[in-house]
């Protein structure tokens, strides 16, 4: 699975996800990806784009769940973003990664695996990649 | 100007003892080349959707990553591709499901969002709507890449259903 979020200089927030699921997967099987709210989400408050056991991903609307957890509980975004991949994802029966960015700008990225392909560009600084945790 | 992109290729067990040094630079290598796809759309001030449709087009391309070619296989041996996008501003959101033979699945979910009343479409019906909009196909052989065939080959005989960086990664 592969996606991308970005904030851009009018402010506006945008995510795409796309995938080609598990491998072994039932044919006919979707996961999170293409479900809006599940693996992918983006509205005025942040914009998400999840990766991992797209069953809990699904089960716990865990794209919206992030939005949510700011716009009703307060929580900055890095603070959502780890308590859905870390807390509401294995509750749910799956493990996998989130990354997020919100009106201002600021970055969300959180895993419960060992690792995630990523990567963080804020426009006028050098570009971050990392792969491990 | 805070004008941010964040990109993934996906999470999983990545075990650093398991990843050639050769490998982790190809990795680093497509990774830094979607975020500069994007950078480049919002240097000029483009939007953040385009931005992140062009940074996830260059992620479909890359074979290393499981998305367009280089996707995981499914147990009947076949590939289906899945993708949305969303844009905060306006509320719009497109998918596609179970898509078979669109080069840039992010593209057709794109073209559902601005093209069509619906949010998601699926599987064959999907893939004639992204030829009659004229979004560019591909045939099977062009998805398939022989480490995802090896993946699938561990996966039938562990009995498992796996995240792409969940097997070995020297597959074959």
């Amino acid at each position: 699975t592969v996606g991308a979020v970005a904030r851009d200089a009018a402010g506006r927030l945008a995510a795409a996800t796309s995938t080609g699921g598990m491998t072994n997967k039932r044919a006919g099987r979707v996961g999170d990806s293409p479900l809006i709210g599940a693996g992918t989400w983006a509205d005025g408050t942040v914009a998400v784009s999840c990766t991992g056991i797209g069953e809990a991903f699904i089960r716990c609307a865990a794209a919206h769940e992030l939005s949510a957890l700011m716009r009703h509980g307060g929580l900055p975004v890095q603070q959502a973003t780890a308590e859905v991949a870390e807390v509401l994802v294995p509750a749910s029966g799956g493990s996998g990664g989130l990354i997020a960015v919100d009106a201002e700008g600021r970055p969300g990225i959180a895993f419960g695996t060992s690792g995630m392909y990523r990567g963080l560009l804020r426009l006028g600084a050098p570009p971050e990649i990392a792969i491990y945790r | 100007m805070n004008a941010t992109l964040l990109i993934h290729g996906g999470a999983g067990t990545i075990r650093r003892e398991e990843m050639s040094e050769a490998r982790e630079a190809e990795h680093r290598a497509a990774l830094t080349e979607a975020l500069a796809a994007g950078e480049a759309v919002l240097s000029s001030g483009g939007s953040a959707l385009d931005a992140v449709e062009q940074a996830v087009r260059v992620l479909e391309d890359c074979p290393l990553f499981n998305a367009g070619r280089g996707a995981t296989f499914t147990a009947a041996g076949s590939i289906e591709m899945d993708a949305a996008v969303m844009d905060g501003m306006a509320r719009m959101a497109g998918a596609v499901a179970g898509v078979q033979r669109i080069r840039n699945p992010v593209r057709a979910a794109r073209a559902v969002m601005e093209r069509t009343p619906h949010v998601l479409l699926i599987g064959p019906a999907a893939d004639d709507f992204a030829a009659a909009e004229g979004l560019e196909l591909a045939a099977p052989e062009y998805f398939r890449t022989e480490h995802r065939w090896q993946q699938l080959q561990a996966a039938l005989a562990a009995r498992r259903i796996a995240l792409d960086h969940d097997l070995p990664a020297r597959m074959g």
